[in-house]
């Protein structure tokens, strides 16, 4: 599953399909998408987390955590990344510098600092995000196309509880 | 300006690179 030109349409193809299945048109409709325990999410661009069944010839959308975490304290979120983490699904918001000199433009478009949320699903209210202060010893690479975790007792060149970013 | 660096967590700190 993909997110692809420059609108950013939704597409998938299984293997043995001969052609993209185009899912959903719009602008940029989505942040982020990621295969997680054998579904498909997607980030929507207000921060909403749907479920994507395309095993039938019909693909099937679930809504699954409609209402997004926020920031406070004036953070403008900057870019949002799904990411598994220890059987976890994980949403980690990245905000701006926040200056309240408007006058120190040095700060423009660097980042400030990040949010992780975990999914918690209850078996009988629908799933909601939860802040988590502590990955432990996960470590986290978000990229623009696809993040992922380790482990830092696998890889003790990284940073225990950290997020390693790139440019973007 | 380049914009990366590793986050910790924790203490809410970035490490630029």
């Amino acid at each position: 599953m993909i997110t692809h030109g420059e609108q950013g349409d939704l597409a998938f193809c299984r293997a043995g399909d001969e052609s993209w299945t185009i899912l959903r048109r719009g602008f940029r409709p989505y942040d982020d998408i990621i295969y997680h325990k054998e579904r498909f999410y997607t980030l929507g661009n207000h921060g909403g987390l749907d479920a994507w069944d395309v095993s039938s010839s019909s693909p099937k959308r679930t809504v699954i955590a409609q209402v997004p975490p926020v920031l406070t304290g004036g953070r403008v979120i900057h870019k949002r990344y799904l990411v598994e983490s220890s059987g976890d699904l994980l949403l980690v918001l990245r905000h701006d510098y926040f200056d309240d000199d408007a006058n120190s433009p040095s700060q423009l478009h660097r980042t400030g600092g990040f949010k992780v949320f975990k999914l918690e699903e209850r078996s009988s209210m629908n799933p909601r995000w939860v802040e988590v202060k502590s990955i432990g010893d996960r470590v986290l690479f978000l990229g623009d196309n696809y993040s992922v975790s380790i482990s830092a007792r696998e890889f003790p060149e990284c940073s225990a509880n950290c997020i390693y970013f790139t440019d973007d | 300006v380049h914009d990366l660096g590793i986050f910790n967590i924790q203490e809410k700190t970035i490490q630029s690179c």
